[in-house]
Order: structure tokens, then sequence, then C-alpha cells
């Protein structure tokens, strides 16, 4: 299942 | 990391790059909104806190490092520095961002990923990142025709936004756990603000001959 994912982006 | 989201960052570095060369090398800041600049450096200082914390690589760490910095120089350089002070007019760059801080804010606290305080803040610099370039906007809209550097900076800064869209389609394809509606939403709207801009630019700059780009 999808989830949000901690904060891998600028 | 893929090709779209890497694109999508040096298009990003691109505009901080033709934007400090304008008001460095220029020497003015005629046609840039100070409005915006100051948008993005929140936008930056908010999103970013979690530099102590979330160490996800040395490319991230840098390049927050790198826009925070970037961000909070242009606008020291349009509010304090001479001459580029003087070239800054406050009653056409004179968008109400407190218009756009406050519901963004509220939009920060009420939707977001994990309700922590810094998970509020996060999803309130997504949705603030993008509104953040309609002073900018407003202001080529004042003026009607775009200085050439400035157009290369707004294109730049759209471009950087629309190869995010693509990354984040990518990685929905290619990871079978990866979610992120809040900057797909923001960033389809951010992305979406620049399309009459991106209009006037094809063709302004169509043919090669860069003609001024020319808003109605």
């Amino acid at each position: 299942t999808r989830k949000p994912e901690k904060h891998d982006e600028l | 990391m893929n090709i779209f989201r890497f694109l999508g960052d040096m298009s990003h570095i691109l505009s901080f790059v033709i934007l400090l060369l304008k008001i460095t090398q220029g020497k003015s800041a005629a046609g840039i909104s100070l409005r915006t600049q100051e948008l993005y450096m929140i936008v930056f200082c908010s999103r970013y806190l979690d530099l102590f914390w979330n160490f996800s690589s040395l490319y991230n760490s840098f390049l927050k490092v790198v826009f925070i910095a970037c961000s909070s120089a242009i606008v020291y350089i349009i509010r304090f520095k001479s001459p580029q002070k003087d070239t800054w007019n406050p009653e056409l760059d004179n968008f109400p961002i407190q218009y756009l801080i406050g519901p963004c804010a509220v939009a920060g606290l009420l939707i977001n990923q994990d309700w922590t305080p810094f998970e509020m803040i996060w999803a309130f610099s997504i949705y603030l990142e993008a509104v953040a370039i309609l002073p900018q906007l407003f202001l080529l809209q004042k003026q009607g025709e775009v200085e050439n550097l400035t157009s290369h900076y707004v294109a730049a800064l759209g471009a950087y936004r629309g190869l995010y869209l693509m990354n984040w389609v990518y990685r929905y394809f290619t990871e079978d756990d990866y979610l992120q509606r809040i900057v797909w939403f923001a960033g389809t709207v951010q992305t979406g603000l620049y399309i009459d801009f991106f209009y006037h630019y094809y063709q302004s700059k169509r043919g090669g001959l860069s003609r001024p780009v020319k808003l109605p």
C-alpha cells in the first residue's frame, strides 16, 4: 500500500 | 533520484543564477518582485527546518543550504543594498502577500501529512511555494513587456516545477509505495500559473530572434 514517505525531495 | 528531478533541480539553480547575475551585474532589480523573493525565502526557511534532523542525502542538504542562502541574499540585496534598493518600486510591486500567507498557513494547519508541528509548517511551505510567483506575474502584467533576463528567470522557475511534475509521475509508476498528494496538488497548481507566461515566452522566443515577451 502507498504511504506518504518522509520528505526526500527538495 | 531520476532525470526529471535532477533537471528540475538544475533548472531551479539556473533560475537563482540568472536572478543573482541580473541584480548584481545589472545593478538593478527593475521588473523583479521583492514580494515574490520574500515569499520564496519564507518557503525555503520553513520547509528546510528539517535540515537538522532529516538527512536524506548530501545532495539534498547541500542544496537546501544553497536555496536558503540564495533566496536570503536576493531579498537582502533588493531590500538593503544600493543601488538595487533604489530600483525597487513599492508602488508597482504591491501585491498583498498576507492574502497568500494567511490561507496557506490555515491550509497547512488543516491539511498536512502527520499532524506534527513540522509537518504543518512543511505543508504550509508547499502551498506557499505554489502561489509565491503571483506577485512577480502581476508585476510583469503591469509592465506589459518583460525584460529578457527576467523572462528567462521566470521560464527556468516554471520549468523547475514542471519537471518535478514529471518526476512525480515517474516515481508513482516506478515506486510502489510512493505517495505525496500534497505536493502533487500544489505542484500542479504552481505549474498551471505559468502556462499563460510560457505561451507568451514561447511566442516571443520562437524563430530564434529574441523579441521581448509581451503580456497582454
